[in-house]
């Protein structure tokens, strides 16, 4: 799954994920990311979610309307976005992670997987990363 | 406002030979969407940019290199939001169409549905002049190997795509 969020100039934002979904699926099967709330949610309100990870387990749990949630009661990207993975972690058993943007234009790309490759683009810096607690930075 | 664009480019197990191509993967992707924005575009036009970008990249499950389901075939999701009017669109289980996001896309913007799926899907791509291309044309040998592998009795596709719960 890749995905992508961002805020742009006049403050608006913006979500997208595509996929080639879960391995050797069944035929017919259709994951998070084209649901609503599951595998993406925008609003200029609260910020953007794009998530990746095991669909099924995020679909349970709404995983991007979720952290979005969190978000508009207060909590910072991170914070959200930490919480909402904690949650799928405890009650589904499912990994995954998201970046996500606030409409101040805050950010965060947090996973409970082994890995995941981001990268995020603010300013004349550019940083990324792809193992846990990993943020390198260079110039754009 | 100070624009910013972020990606990702799956959550999971990459294996060590793959990882510094995601990592390239994922930074060239994060400047042309960003490049996008600071043009002064919308972040909708950005984050489209983006993912193209990443389902043109073979390193990636999503486009060409998409992983294979059980009949070893490409079926493809994608959704797109738009902040300011909620407005969305989405396409699921989606075949022979190298760049779903952008048939997500058009959902939102030419009609008055949320999501578009299989033959639907493809039916609304061909009315909207999306080229198609050949099934083939998406799977890697990448792919392939993991499909294969997969088949076996005792496999688990979950595990494999993303690790076992710590």
């Amino acid at each position: 799954t890749v995905g992508a969020v961002a805020v742009d100039e006049d403050g608006n934002i913006a979500c997208a994920t595509s996929t080639g979904g879960m391995l050797n699926k069944m035929e017919g099967r259709v994951g998070d990311t084209a649901c609503i709330g599951c595998g993406g949610y925008a609003d200029n309100r609260a910020g953007a979610v794009s998530p990746t990870g095991h669909g099924e387990a995020i679909m349970k749990v709404t995983l991007a309307r979720l952290i979005l949630f969190h978000m508009a009661q207060g909590m910072s990207p991170e914070e959200a976005s930490d919480l909402g993975l904690a949650t799928m972690k405890e009650r589904v058993e499912g990994l995954g992670g998201v970046v996500t943007v606030d409409p101040q234009g805050r950010w965060a790309a947090r996973f409970t997987s082994t890995q995941m490759a981001w990268a995020a683009a603010q300013g004349g810096t550019l940083h990324f990363g792809v193992f846990s607690g990993e943020d390198v930075t260079q110039d754009i | 406002m100070l624009p910013v664009l972020v990606v990702h480019g799956g959550a999971g197990q990459i294996p060590k030979e793959r990882v510094e191509m995601a990592s390239a993967g994922v930074r060239a992707a994060a400047r042309a969407g960003y490049a996008v924005l600071q043009g002064g575009r919308s972040s909708m036009d950005a984050v489209v940019e983006a993912v193209t970008n990443l389902e043109n990249n073979p390193s990636f499950n999503a486009g060409y290199g998409s992983v294979l389901n059980v009949k070893g075939e490409v079926e493809m999701d994608a959704i797109v939001m738009d902040g300011r009017t909620l407005a969305s669109g989405a396409v699921s289980a989606v075949r022979n169409i190298a760049n779903p996001i952008q048939l997500a896309r058009l959902v939102m913007e030419q009609t008055s549905h949320l999501c578009l799926t299989a033959g639907g899907a493809g039916q609304f791509a061909r009315a909207m002049g999306m080229p198609e291309v050949p099934g083939d044309s998406l799977i890697t040998e990448y792919a392939r190997m993991r499909w294969k592998k997969n088949l076996a009795p005792n496999a688990n596709p979950v595990e494999s795509q993303m690790g076992k719960m710590g």
